[in-house]
């Protein structure tokens, strides 16, 4: 474990609390893609379906407690709670999940390190990952207003991955023969799809106005 | 193995 990965998981971790406060505290899901929050979901069942077969230690297994957790409240929260689901903007959030979840799919079956379930699987999840917020990018941009707490998800979410870069590169020197170019690619995929986003954050950040994107 | 690298990650 190293310093950037701690900060990785913690910035991950403080993404989807921030998500579950915004939607247990007011209620509302306004702007929040149902079908991001379903795609990560399944992202968190395939790369953690080794959760209670191999321990690798407490601090791992608690955290993927917590993101499958986290992760299917969320999605109870805006198809179950009576309150919460009127918010939702169905018309709004149309991306299609099998649009992801196949050419995915078909990736992981060809281009993986081992041809098992198990691995096969875990390699979905990371092509998976790598595109799950696009159906969240598409919204903000329909939906052009971007309340503050939902852009500081999005952030945090992009952030977590730019540290786990940072970890792949320190790990890798420092670690002998740690070259896995399949999560490399799948990361830098992932982080350069936020890129955009950053940049019209830091812009409102820097000039202190409403996030907006360009339609 | 191979795989192994990664699987101590989140």
């Amino acid at each position: 474990m190293n310093i950037f990965r701690l900060a990785g998981d913690m910035t991950h971790l403080f993404s989807v609390l921030v998500l579950l406060l915004k939607i247990h505290t007011i209620k509302s899901c306004a702007g929040i893609s149902l079908k991001t929050q379903e795609l990560y979901a399944l992202v968190f069942t395939t790369r953690y379906l080794d959760i209670f077969t191999d321990f690798i230690s407490l601090y791992n297994t608690v955290m993927k407690l917590i993101f499958l957790g986290s992760s299917f409240s969320i999605v109870w929260y805006i198809r179950r709670h009576k309150i919460v689901r009127r918010s939702y903007d169905k018309d709004q959030d149309t991306f299609r999940h099998y649009f992801l979840v196949i050419p995915c799919l078909v990736l992981a079956v060809f281009i993986n390190h081992k041809f098992t379930f198990k691995e096969v699987m875990w390699t979905f999840s990371l092509y998976l990952e790598a595109v799950a917020i696009l159906p969240q990018l598409v919204l903000l941009q329909r939906t052009r207003n971007i309340d503050n707490l939902t852009g500081q998800y999005v952030f945090l979410l992009g952030a977590y991955r730019a540290l786990y870069i940072l970890n792949w590169i320190y790990r890798h020197f420092t670690e002998p023969h740690y070259v896995h170019w399949i999560t490399w690619i799948a990361g830098v995929v992932q982080t350069l799809l936020y890129a955009d986003f950053f940049y019209y954050y830091f812009q409102s950040w820097k000039n202190n106005e409403k996030l907006q994107l360009p339609a | 193995s191979q795989g192994q690298g990664h699987k101590d990650e989140l």
